[in-house]
């Protein structure tokens, strides 16, 4: 553990905090994709399956059942308890388009052809993409409220922390994983168009609007 | 490359 990953890893808890708070105190989850939030779901079911088979220490697996309960918690908010307020006009990403490629993607290339290193490579790869839904429904609707925006920064930090994370164990540890250093890269270089405007515009104090 | 059996990323 060094100090980039762990505030990596607390970016990521404060990212899925804020949108459950966002969604419990507001009781809505407008401008929210609920197709990024079920490929994320399917991200952690697919890559802690190793949950059952290693231990690796008392964060990780604590991190893990966090992760996976957490964002079934908020596929079920998002389906069932608040689906009055879930904007499906205008999240119309086609999520087959990404499962099916990167699931043939994680196929080909992996770094050992057993049923657990596919699925935490079909998870690495869905990773990097499982925004995209997100940031489609925000190009629709031109908007995302501040509080979306904080979430999403904090989600996007949270690999570009990682990045750092693998230099760093690449020097002092000798550590190289050329698979989720690539899937980080393209993750993180989704959010840089965000970035840009979460700096320039909501660290102003102003909305994200984009032209139309 | 070298890589762990055992993921201890998140």
């Amino acid at each position: 553990m060094n100090i980039f990953r762990l505030i990596g890893d607390m970016s990521h808890l404060l990212a899925i905090i804020l949108l459950l708070l966002k969604m419990w105190k507001t009781r809505s989850c407008a401008g929210i994709s609920g197709k990024s939030q079920i490929l994320f779901a399917l991200v952690f079911a697919s890559r802690y399956l190793d949950l059952f088979t290693s231990f690796v220490s008392v964060y990780n697996s604590v991190m893990k059942i966090f992760f996976i309960s957490t964002s079934l918690l908020t596929v079920y908010l998002m389906y069932f308890k608040f689906r009055a307020t879930y904007d499906s006009n205008h999240d119309t990403f086609r999520v087959e388009f990404l499962v099916i490629p990167v699931g043939g993607l994680a196929f080909l290339v992996n770094h050992e052809f057993s049923p657990l290193e596919i699925l935490w490579t079909f998870s690495i790869y869905l990773e990097s993409v499982a925004i995209l839904p997100q940031l489609f429904m925000m190009s629709k609707t031109g908007e995302a409220e501040t509080i979306t925006s904080h979430y999403l920064f904090a989600l996007g930090s949270y690999r570009a922390l990682y990045i750092l994370n693998w230099v760093y164990r690449y020097y002092f540890e000798g550590f190289f994983d050329l698979i989720a250093v690539v899937a980080g890269c393209v993750q993180t270089i989704l959010y840089c168009d965000f970035f840009y405007l979460y700096i320039t515009k909501v660290l102003k104090g102003k909305r994200i609007t984009l032209p139309a | 490359i070298k890589k762990d059996k055992k993921k201890d990323e998140l």
